[in-house]
């Protein structure tokens, strides 16, 4: 079973086109395997970015050299994930 | 459950569940609703579709999907709600009363069952297929990348790793074909409506490429008139608009292969996102998520009906 612990979901906002274009290249940067959930569209329109906890230092580092807001929408995915999994044991329970 | 009207419509459900439920529906409706299967999976799941038909032979028809990609629990959770509505409704609302009078609905609740059950067992997050790819450690193909439309242009990645990789060829995923074959062999389509989740979006062809279809007015003014309703519902906001334009270039889609295999009405939904969970919406958001859905997917579907081609 796969866990996500520490993994975070950030909420990117790119300012202009040339921010579009840096968040993809972020993407095909294989080895810090950002899961986009919902991917950069057009500047002032939110991209989501699940990001291994191992790539949050790199990521972060990314995003604000080169100026691009961001907000943590997860802070931590597994936390989410055990809730979900909580939920749905009392459900069949119930 | 052993009847529809115990089934929890506002948890998230196992496959096993999901299938069982079918046939409870079917149970409970025998001449509305018939469950037919079209095909395996790669791990050999039944792909099982439900059928809507007040008789008829060979009637135009609409398709539903939901689930392509497995993570998006709320759109298969959304797609059993609204086929319960569609059966509890007939003899009801007169829209959908009219539409199955006329016209069958066939309904695929659970799109991509291996990755789905993935998602139960191993993966939450899994979105692709399960299938092995030849000489790459990574497993899975896009199966909204794998269509024979633009299939392996630039909207979608060669890489076997990454999460939107088209596959070794067009059509090679068994969940894909399947929808395909039958499609095709049905010939009577009139609407693919695809569902996924979550970026709350109505989106139309193309994906692949940037000259809008022909009847690009007529789709942009439904497509606006069903966010509309949809968001009188809770006040959600979607966008909407031709897939290339509203997102971005996506090669090999489902809805631009079923548009230019002469599907004039081809749609899909992103479902609701409420800014904080992603595809981890808690489940107290699936009823609210089906309901504001609902006038949106009848808004279509009564189109549909009422410009017959």
């Amino acid at each position: 079973e796969k866990l996500f612990m520490g993994d975070q979901v950030l909420r990117v906002t790119a300012g202009d086109e040339g921010q579009v274009t840096q968040l993809r290249v972020l993407g095909e940067q294989a080895e810090l395997q950002v899961d986009f959930w919902r991917h950069p569209t057009r500047p002032g329109h939110p991209a989501d970015l699940r990001v291994p906890f191992s790539s949050l230092p790199a990521v972060k580092t990314f995003l604000e050299s080169n100026n691009i807001s961001y907000s943590i929408m997860i802070e931590d995915v597994q936390e989410l994930l055990d809730e979900e999994r909580r939920t749905m044991v009392k459900s069949r329970r119930t | 459950e052993r009847s529809t009207s115990t089934f929890d419509f506002a948890s998230y459900h196992t496959i096993d569940e999901i299938y069982h439920w079918m046939d409870v529906l079917v149970g409970d409706h025998p001449n509305l609703v018939s469950k037919i299967q079209i095909g395996q999976s790669y791990e050999n799941r039944p792909l099982y579709v439900l059928k809507f038909s007040t008789g008829g032979s060979n009637r135009s028809a609409i398709w539903l999907d939901t689930g392509i990609h497995p993570r998006e629990w709320i759109t298969q959770a959304t797609g059993i709600w609204t086929a319960n509505k569609i059966a509890e409704e007939y003899g009801k609302d007169p829209s959908v009363t009219a539409i199955l009078d006329s016209m069958d609905i066939f309904f695929e609740i659970v799109t991509n069952p291996d990755g789905f059950v993935f998602t139960h067992s191993s993966d939450r997050l899994w979105r692709k297929t399960r299938s092995i790819n030849a000489g790459s450690p990574c497993i899975g193909v896009d199966p909204n990348r794998n269509w024979d439309a633009g299939f392996g242009g630039s909207g979608a990645s060669s890489d076997p790793c990454s999460e939107t990789y088209h596959g070794p060829y067009a059509h090679s995923e068994r969940e894909v074909k399947a929808i395909a074959d039958f499609i095709l062999g049905h010939g009577n389509v009139k609407s693919v409506i695809s569902i996924h989740s979550y970026s709350q979006m109505l989106l139309f062809p193309y994906g692949y490429k940037t000259a809008p279809v022909p009847n690009h007015q007529e789709m942009n003014e439904l497509a606006k008139k069903a966010v509309s309703d949809l968001a009188a519902v809770y006040g959600t906001k979607y966008t909407y608009g031709s897939i290339m334009d509203t997102i971005y270039a996506a090669d090999g889609i489902a809805v631009d292969w079923a548009y230019d295999n002469g599907v004039k009405y081809s749609f899909t939904f992103e479902l609701r996102d409420t800014g904080r969970y992603g595809f981890l919406l808690p489940s107290t958001q699936i009823i609210p998520t089906a309901t504001e859905t609902w006038p949106a997917l009848l808004d279509v579907m009564v189109h549909v009906l009422e410009h017959p081609y």
